[in-house]
């Protein structure tokens, strides 16, 4: 098998192992090590590394934008989308002026493979693996729901706590590393102003919350910004995206990553669902990934655009 | 490595409160080992479940017994997948 010399001959029209992914990444700082450097935030329970790549042309703990793809592992056009970001955020820093804005005065840190230990089981035991692989005490049972473990309304509706559910929220909030080490980076970093959390499938832009059906006190912004950002996803291939807050467009979810950013202060906290062509689910054809890139990439700069233009 | 071999992937919506609380409960019922791919959200919007083939043939007479409709977004998974995995090879060759 032939490996990409460098991120140029990479392929992003196909999917890729986690091992593919790693090389990427690191091809990606070292053609860019003005502007990509790699931030290892901890390792997964299997011991793989949970690598961030931070976008920075400088300055000291700049205001920053966090996005996240593939913590639901079977999901694999989110890793492939993330992969395609990094590449795109290289390519169009300098030549487009609303991202070199934002990085300019920004820093963006994007974790591409949130659930290694999933993904790596999805691609060699089981396609269909969601979860994480950490065992359950007293459970044949393998793994928690990364999107059900965060300290929001953790164990209450929405989670299951039987550990051979889809949706088990685990022993305690943070129990997984994948998502105590996103936990400690975020509090120890402190000036993260957006945060995004991509998902795969159903075509959906939300905010928080998930757990109660008490609006969030930003509701009219979040709300406002979601509806341009989908109709600017929507003006490449026409992709209809339904947007408003998780307990409303989809259900009642207890401990998901967003409503914690959200509570942490983060007022830009996003989650996606990403393309649904209706026919595949989790297995989107390789052919899919570019086009769903493409059209994300557009929701997630205005996202980013606004963030960057209105501090708080 | 797992297979799917027969598995099939159905969307269904649901019509009304009725089907949609029927769903509802599905999801909490491990007697068809069912797997949602998209979750029950609301009337009207496709519900997404994949059955594995001993569970085939109950399931659908579970739902055709109480007169919810249904199609078949994946016939066999393991034939998709494993176009998946060829494509994956080839890209990689």
């Amino acid at each position: 098998f032939a490996q990409p010399r460098n991120t140029d001959s990479y392929d992003y029209y196909n999917y890729h192992t986690i091992s593919e992914i790693y090389r990427f990444q690191d091809m990606l700082v070292a053609e860019n090590p003005n502007l990509v450097s790699k931030v290892v935030i901890g390792q997964s329970y299997e011991g793989r590394p949970l690598n961030v790549l931070k976008f920075s042309t400088g300055g000291t703990n700049r205001r920053a934008i966090w996005i996240d793809t593939g913590i639901h592992s079977r999901e694999w056009v989110t890793q492939a989308s993330g992969t395609w970001f990094a590449k795109k955020i290289v390519t169009d820093y300098g030549r487009d002026a609303a991202l070199t804005a934002i990085l300019d005065n920004m820093d963006i840190f994007l974790e591409i493979v949130t659930n290694p230990d999933g993904f790596y089981y999805s691609h060699t035991r089981n396609r269909m693996w969601r979860k994480t692989r950490k065992p359950n005490r007293g459970s044949s049972c393998i793994g928690v729901d990364p999107n059900r473990n965060w300290d929001a309304g953790f164990g209450g509706p929405g989670a299951s706590s039987s550990p051979c559910s889809e949706t088990y929220h685990g022993p305690s909030a943070h129990s997984e590393s994948e998502v105590k080490s996103i936990v400690d980076f975020v509090k120890s970093h402190g000036n993260i102003k957006a945060f995004i959390s991509i998902h795969a499938y159903s075509q959906m832009l939300m905010y928080p919350y998930g757990y109660t059906r008490t609006a969030v006190k930003d509701q009219a912004e979040l709300h406002a910004v979601a509806q341009r950002a989908v109709s600017n996803l929507a003006s490449l291939y026409g992709t209809r995206y339904r947007y408003g807050s998780i307990i409303n467009v989809i259900y009642q979810a207890s401990g998901g990553t967003i409503d914690w950013t959200y509570n942490q202060g983060i007022k830009y906290s996003y989650t996606f669902e990403l393309r649904d062509t209706g026919r595949y689910g989790f297995v989107l054809p390789a052919s899919q990934i570019v086009p769903t890139a493409r059209e994300t990439w557009l929701a997630l700069m205005t996202l980013m655009d606004h963030t960057f233009k209105n501090p708080y | 490595k797992e297979t799917f071999e027969g598995h099939q992937v159905f969307r269904i919506v649901p019509k009304d409160d009725v089907q949609l609380s029927l769903l509802k409960d599905l999801e909490d019922m491990f007697e068809f080992q069912l797997d949602f791919w998209k979750d029950v959200t609301g009337v009207g919007t496709p519900v997404d479940v994949r059955v594995p083939l001993d569970s085939l043939e109950s399931f659908k007479s579970h739902l055709e017994t109480r007169d919810v409709d249904y199609s078949i977004m994946i016939e066999d998974l393991q034939a998709v997948l494993d176009q998946e995995q060829e494509e994956m090879d080839s890209a990689a060759r």
